[in-house]
């Protein structure tokens, strides 16, 4: 059996945060998990990769529930995660769960569209972030993103 | 604590 994370571990707080078994959204562990992010050196890269993990899981609930957490950490975070966020290395992970070559037949309705959403929100938010607007155009000409 | 600025990245997915 895989050794548990530690308790108070990025890993631990986003698998808190985004348990397909919640009841309700749970925004103490979002909190201490955006808070946590941006405490450690490593935070922001390790953080996408798990928000990663969690948005492409084929179970909606998780999924929604970690497009919450990115949400919370981009209005909350700063800098060095929008940087994160902003790279390809990440929004091509969120491109693979619209995209129809990916993983876009499989994935719940509800999640791409709020992907879709998201994205979106950043090309106006965050215009400094030019590689965002970028995957969007790409996703405006393959008749992804409806016009 | 300021981490070492990495610009590494990937090339846009294209799909």
């Amino acid at each position: 059996m895989a050794t548990p994370p530690e308790e108070d571990s990025l890993e631990s707080r986003i698998n808190k945060a985004t348990n397909p078994l919640n009841k309700e959204t749970d925004w103490e562990s979002i909190k201490a998990f955006c808070e946590q992010l941006n405490n450690e050196l490593e935070g922001p890269q390790l953080a996408t990769r798990l928000l990663a993990h969690k948005i492409q899981s084929p179970q909606e609930w998780e999924a929604m529930q970690a497009l919450m957490v990115l949400e919370t950490c981009m209005k909350n975070c700063g800098k060095r995660f929008h940087s994160e966020v902003g790279k390809f290395r990440f929004l091509n992970e969120l491109i693979k769960v619209v995209s129809p070559k990916y993983l876009g037949t499989r994935a719940p309705e509800l999640v791409k569209k709020k992907v879709l959403e998201v994205m979106y929100s950043w090309t106006v938010c965050l215009p400094e972030e030019t590689k965002i607007s970028d995957a969007y155009q790409m996703l405006k000409k393959q008749g992804i993103v409806k016009q | 604590p300021t981490s070492f600025h990495d610009d590494s990245d990937e090339d846009l997915l294209n799909v």
